[in-house]
């Protein structure tokens, strides 16, 4: 049996024109949630547990797409999702579509442990929310000004936009022109057949 | 997107993964973070959490594909990893971390840079962005 072991992610695909002191920041974040879920294991936390706690952490912090920090529908909302998954006995759980719920990754925890089901997804994920007494916010405590800026740039170059944050420039306009200029891709296929749908 | 996998001192793996989505989504799209086997998968062999083209990753079923390969193929976690995104992505992009049950970590991606952060209960720990 080998010891612990922790992995954390903040998103694939990053514009490769990102300022340092943006890079240097998303280190940080990730530094400390790292942390966090190490002291967690030195205290034989079991997996799962620190799964969901380094989550919530970066579901919290503003700098990364998930929860406070999330990315914007067409219409401006947010709509987020997350999953779970236990490999002891492969147990799992998972939401999509909450708009009020603080910590997704926590629903998607208590979906696994206290409903009789794998996935809840939007009003009937927001009730079960209700029902267990998860913190809720309004949506507008997930939207960032940052991302309200992102949103015009997509909008502006009628795509879909990854998660790239993108470096912020004395103009949306001029931004615009990069975000046009990112020939982004999706399956091999130029962004734009997608945002049609 | 940004998610968590960890095997505790018993060996067992667990996965996590939470995200919005994609900029100016259509309201009511699902990505691959809430669909076990695609974003997200944990075995007794594995734990696995993805990012990128949801689109893709879903039709890969990245997640569960990592475990696959090593249950049936016999490949080692980073061997693994590497093989699914080297042969499941078909044009897609996409990253992955992952542990297994060993205590092993791994994280693989073919797009351009992945925030990652990875430790292990001998000492080793690395953040990193680009490749």
């Amino acid at each position: 049996m080998g010891g612990w072991a922790i992995a954390v992610h903040g998103g694939a695909g990053v514009d490769p024109n990102l300022p340092a002191e943006r890079q240097e920041e998303a280190k940080q974040l990730l530094t400390r949630c790292l942390n966090l879920g190490i002291s967690a294991l030195e205290s034989n936390a079991s997996a799962i547990d620190v799964v969901e706690l380094v989550v919530r952490e970066l579901e919290t912090d503003p700098l990364f797409n998930s929860g406070r920090g999330s990315a914007l529908t067409e219409k401006g909302t947010v709509e987020m999702e997350a999953s779970i998954m236990d490999g002891t006995r492969r147990r799992c759980g998972a939401v999509s579509g909450v708009t009020t719920v603080k910590n997704p990754i926590s629903l998607a925890r208590l979906v696994m442990d206290k409903s009789p089901h794998s996935y809840l997804a939007f009003s009937g994920a927001e009730a079960f929310a209700r029902q267990q007494g998860v913190e809720l916010v309004e949506n507008e405590y997930f939207i960032t000004e940052d991302n309200v800026g992102m949103l015009k740039l997509a909008k502006e170059a009628n795509s879909i936009l990854f998660d790239y944050r993108i470096p912020p420039v004395g103009c949306a306009g001029e931004a615009a022109a990069t975000a046009i200029d990112l020939p982004t891709k999706m399956n091999g296929l130029p962004i734009s057949v997608y945002s049609p749908e | 997107t940004v998610g968590c996998v960890v095997v505790d001192r018993e060996g067992r793996c667990a996965a996590g993964t939470s995200t919005g989505g994609l900029m100016n989504k259509m309201v009511g799209r699902i990505g691959d973070s809430p669909l076990i086997g695609a974003g997200t998968y944990a075995s007794e062999l594995c734990g696995v959490s993805c990012t990128g083209e949801g689109e893709a990753i879903i039709r890969a079923t990245l997640a569960r594909d990592v475990a696959a390969v090593m249950e049936y193929k016999g490949l080692e976690l980073q061997e693994a990893v590497d093989y699914v995104i080297k042969n499941r992505l078909d044009e897609g992009f996409a990253g992955l971390i992952a542990v297994s049950d060993k205590g092993e970590v791994a994280c693989g991606f073919n797009c351009n840079g992945m925030f990652r952060g990875i430790a292990t209960e001998d000492g080793f720990m690395e953040v990193a962005i680009w490749e």
